[in-house]
C-alpha cells in the first residue's frame, strides 16, 4: 500500500504533455463522431485525474474546453488548419467530460460527453456592439435565405443539382438588414439546368457534399442573394473505431439513417475543390 | 522559501497546475 492519503488516482498538470496528448485524442474522437455542425478544437484542459486500470494501462478522466472552428465536420481540412470562430462571429464553446485509456503508449477514448453553448449576447456586444448574433437554424428568415441561396447556386451551376442537407449556423445582421447563413449541400443525380421535379433527384451513391456561405439582403421591392460554395472531394467510407473496439462503417444506415457520413479518420490534405460562385 | 541556515525546509512535489493554459480565448 502506498504511503500517505492514497485517493486512488494520480494528479497531473493540466498542461503536462501526456495530459495534452490524451485531450487531443479526445477532441479528435469527438470531431470524428459529430454528425453535423463544425469541428471543435482544444482550448483548455480544466481537470485531469489518472486512474490505474487493471490489468494494464491507465485511464485519464478529464474535463476539457473546446472552441468551434470554421471547418464543417464534413470538410476534410485537417483540424490544425481550421481557424477558430472568433468572438465577433459569435463564438461557440464546448465543454467535454472524457475518459481516455492509455495502454501500450496508445490513447483510446472510452467515453466522451460534450455540451456546446454559444457565447452570451452580452459578451459579444462587449467586444463588438454592432455584430450579428446567432439565431436558431430553423428561423423562418434563415430557412428562406438558405433556400434562396441554394436556388441561386443551382441556377448558375453547369453540373449536378444540389440539395440542402443542413443549415449549420445563421445570424441576423442589423445593418444592412440581412440574413447570413452557412449550410451544407449534397450533389444529386440530376443536372441542375434540367431539373423539373426536385423530388425525383437522388443523392449520389458516392456522397459529394459542399459547404455554402450566403447573405440575403432585403432591398426595396425585393431581395438580393450572394452565395459561395465549396464542394468537397468525394470521401471514401472508412470504418470508424468505436470505444468498445469494434469497427463501424461511417454511413451505416442502421446507426444514423440518411445522415451524412463523418469524415475519415485521416482525411487527405488539400482536397478541396472550389465550386462555382454566384 | 526562507529559512535560517542549517534549518531544513520541507520540500515536496509542486501541486498540480489546473486548469491549464488557454490556447485561444475564454468564452
Amino acid at each position: 500500500a502506498p504511503h500517505g492519503p492514497w485517493v486512488g488516482y494520480l494528479v497531473l498538470n493540466c498542461d503536462d504533455p501526456e495530459t495534452e496528448q490524451a485531450a487531443l485524442a479526445a477532441v479528435d474522437y469527438v470531431n470524428r463522431h459529430l454528425l453535423w455542425g463544425f469541428k471543435h478544437i482544444l482550448n483548455q484542459i480544466d481537470k485531469v485525474r489518472v486512474w490505474p486500470r487493471r490489468p494494464f494501462g491507465e485511464v485519464f478522466e478529464m474535463e476539457i474546453d473546446t472552441l468551434e472552428t470554421t471547418c464543417h465536420v464534413l470538410d476534410p481540412t485537417p483540424l490544425a488548419n481550421c481557424p477558430v470562430r472568433q468572438l465577433h462571429e459569435h463564438a461557440v464553446e464546448g465543454d467535454c467530460k472524457v475518459h481516455v485509456l492509455k495502454q501500450d503508449g496508445q490513447f483510446h477514448v472510452l467515453s466522451a460527453k460534450c455540451d456546446s453553448s454559444p457565447d452570451s449576447a452580452e459578451d459579444v456586444r462587449k467586444v463588438c456592439p454592432g455584430c450579428a448574433l446567432l439565431v436558431p437554424r430553423n428561423n423562418t428568415a434563415v430557412v428562406h435565405a438558405a433556400e434562396a441561396a441554394l436556388a441561386a447556386f443551382n441556377a448558375q451551376s453547369n453540373g449536378s443539382y444540389f440539395q440542402l442537407v443542413e443549415i449549420s449556423r445563421a445570424q441576423l445582421v442589423p445593418l444592412p438588414e440581412s440574413t447570413y447563413v452557412e449550410f451544407v449541400v449534397a450533389a444529386t443525380d440530376c443536372v441542375a439546368k434540367e431539373v423539373t421535379d426536385q423530388s425525383q433527384c437522388n443523392l449520389l451513391a458516392d456522397k459529394q457534399y459542399g459547404f455554402c456561405k450566403a447573405t440575403l439582403t432585403k432591398k426595396l421591392g425585393g431581395e438580393e442573394v450572394a452565395v459561395t460554395c465549396t464542394v468537397f472531394q468525394t470521401q471514401p467510407v472508412v470504418p470508424q473505431p468505436q470505444p468498445d473496439g469494434t469497427n463501424q462503417t461511417a454511413s451505416s444506415p442502421a446507426v444514423v439513417p440518411d445522415a451524412p457520413s463523418p469524415p475519415p479518420a485521416s482525411p487527405p490534405a488539400a482536397s478541396l475543390v472550389v465550386g462555382p460562385m454566384v | 522559501s526562507v529559512a535560517q541556515p542549517g534549518v531544513a525546509v520541507a520540500t515536496g512535489p509542486a501541486p498540480p497546475v489546473c486548469p491549464g493554459r488557454i490556447r485561444y480565448f475564454k468564452v
